[in-house]
C-alpha cells in the first residue's frame, strides 16, 4: 500500500505516537 | 514482596486499588498488579513521583524524552483524566483498559474520535484532518506536495462525511471505521493479555503472600 491509495486516516493510523505496543519494549 | 508493593504503592499520589481498577476495566487483579510494575517503571524513569510525566511518556514511547508528536499528545491528553498534566495510575489503567483486546469495540471507536477530534468541538474538521495528515508527514520521511496533501484529505472526508456537512460526526465515524477496520488495528494491544508474563514479579510475590 502506498501513501497515495491510502485514506488520510489510514495515513495517519501509521504515526509512532499511535503505537503504544513500544511502552511494552522492555 | 507483596506487603512491600500494597503498603509503598498506597503511599503513591493518584493510587488506586487493584480489586477496584479489575472491578471498573478488563483486567483482572493481577494484570492491574503487573501493569503497577510497568506504571512504576515509566514513572520513575525521569522523576520518581509515581506519576508519568509528559517526558517520561515521550520517553517511553520514542526512547527519546524531547521527542515532541502531536499524536503522543493527544494519547497523553486523553490518559490525563483529570487533566492536571500527569498520568496517575488509576488513569493509566483505565486508559489502557480501552486498548485490552476484551474491550468493547465502541470505546475504542470513541476513544479514537477523541484522538482525532483536535479542538474538542465533538466533531472532526476538515482542518483537524488536514493538521494530522501534516503531522505525519512531519514526522516521516515521505514528501508529499501540497496538492497531493488536498486531494488525500478531500478525498477522505467526502468519503468520510456522508451527511455533506462539512464535518464529521461520531455517528459517520463509526459508519466510516466499519468500512475501513483497519483504522481500529492501534486501537487493540495484544500485549495487554499478556501482561502478567511481562511483568511477573509481583504476581509471583502476591501469590507467595496469598498462599501464607
Amino acid at each position: 500500500t502506498t501513501p497515495l491509495t491510502m485514506n488520510a486516516f489510514e495515513l495517519i493510523s501509521t504515526s509512532q505516537g499511535l503505537n503504544l505496543s513500544s511502552l511494552f519494549e522492555k | 514482596m507483596g506487603c512491600l508493593y500494597s503498603k509503598n504503592a498506597r503511599n503513591v499520589p493518584g493510587y488506586e486499588e487493584p480489586t477496584v481498577l479489575a472491578a471498573e476495566t478488563p483486567f483482572t487483579v493481577d494484570e492491574v498488579q503487573a501493569l503497577y510494575e510497568l506504571f512504576k517503571k515509566i514513572s520513575s524513569s525521569i522523576i520518581d513521583d509515581g506519576l508519568i510525566h509528559k517526558e517520561e511518556f515521550q520517553l517511553a514511547l520514542f526512547r527519546n524524552r524531547n521527542r515532541r508528536n502531536l499524536f503522543a499528545d493527544r494519547v497523553f491528553d486523553l490518559f490525563d483524566l483529570k487533566r492536571n498534566g500527569v498520568i496517575e495510575f488509576g488513569e493509566f489503567v483505565r486508559s489502557l483498559g480501552v486498548f485490552h483486546p476484551n474491550a468493547p469495540m465502541a470505546d475504542k471507536i470513541a476513544f479514537a474520535f477523541r484522538l482525532y477530534d483536535l479542538r474538542h468541538t465533538g466533531y472532526i474538521e476538515r482542518e483537524e484532518l488536514k493538521e494530522m495528515v501534516l503531522a505525519l508527514l512531519h514526522e516521516s520521511d515521505l514528501v508529499l506536495s501540497d496538492d497531493v496533501v488536498e486531494m488525500i484529505v478531500d478525498k477522505t472526508f467526502k468519503d468520510a462525511d456522508t451527511k455533506g456537512d462539512g464535518r464529521i460526526d461520531q455517528e459517520e465515524w463509526k459508519e466510516f471505521v466499519s468500512r475501513y477496520p483497519s483504522l481500529m488495528k492501534n486501537m487493540t494491544l495484544p500485549y495487554l493479555k499478556d501482561i502478567t508474563l511481562a511483568f511477573p514479579s509481583f504476581v509471583l510475590s502476591s501469590e507467595v503472600e496469598d498462599s501464607e
